[in-house]
């Protein structure tokens, strides 16, 4: 899979989302705050305004910040998956969130955008969301639906 | 919702395949 090529289809998938930050390139998603909201969208009663206040939002956060942001966005997913989801994801290598934090490194990116998509598809309003993706171009939806097909193989 | 596309091309397997997305079961909660 060309993740470089995987990063753009799914930020532009994230973009069908009520973001008010930037997120339109790998460094808008670097402080976690784009995605965040996103993960608002998909499951607001877990992802809701308690968690959100744990992350930093300001306009230019350092790198620690934004690595600290992405962690706890991260471990959020993972513990929806487990908790909510009953998913258990082995083998999917995760996010390197320093590298996304420091470098803004769009592979990386790829797999922190994956494992929302993964939440998108099966929470409670997956449909909502499904139907969505059906409505975007078909070399998106291409990608997304490698993307899904990776990451439910690693379940 | 992409149901009527034809069966063997690309966006009849895309539509095959989110169509089955969305009938699937999951989640502990349902």
């Amino acid at each position: 899979m060309d993740r470089a090529q995987l990063c753009l289809s799914l930020i532009k998938w994230l973009n069908t989302f009520k973001v008010t930050v930037p997120n339109q390139t790998v460094e808008d998603l670097s402080d976690g705050i784009a995605v965040a909201q996103a993960l608002r969208e998909i499951a607001p009663d877990y992802f809701n305004d308690a968690w959100f206040k744990k992350l930093k939002v300001e306009e230019s956060l350092n790198w620690r910040l934004k690595v600290s942001n992405l962690k706890k966005v991260l471990n959020g997913m993972l513990e929806y998956n487990i908790e909510v989801l009953g998913i258990q994801i082995q083998g999917f290598q995760m996010p390197d969130v320093n590298l996304i934090g420091e470098r803004h490194d769009s592979v990386e990116t790829s797999r922190l955008l994956q494992l929302v998509l993964g939440c998108a598809v099966r929470c409670s309003e997956k449909q909502f969301h499904i139907q969505n993706i059906m409505k975007m171009e078909e070399s998106v939806q291409q990608m997304i639906m490698n993307a899904i097909q990776e990451l439910m193989s690693k379940e | 919702d992409g149901k009527g596309a034809p069966p063997g091309t690309s966006e009849g397997m895309l539509a095959n395949f989110f169509n089955s997305l969305l009938s699937k079961k999951t989640g502990a909660a349902g």
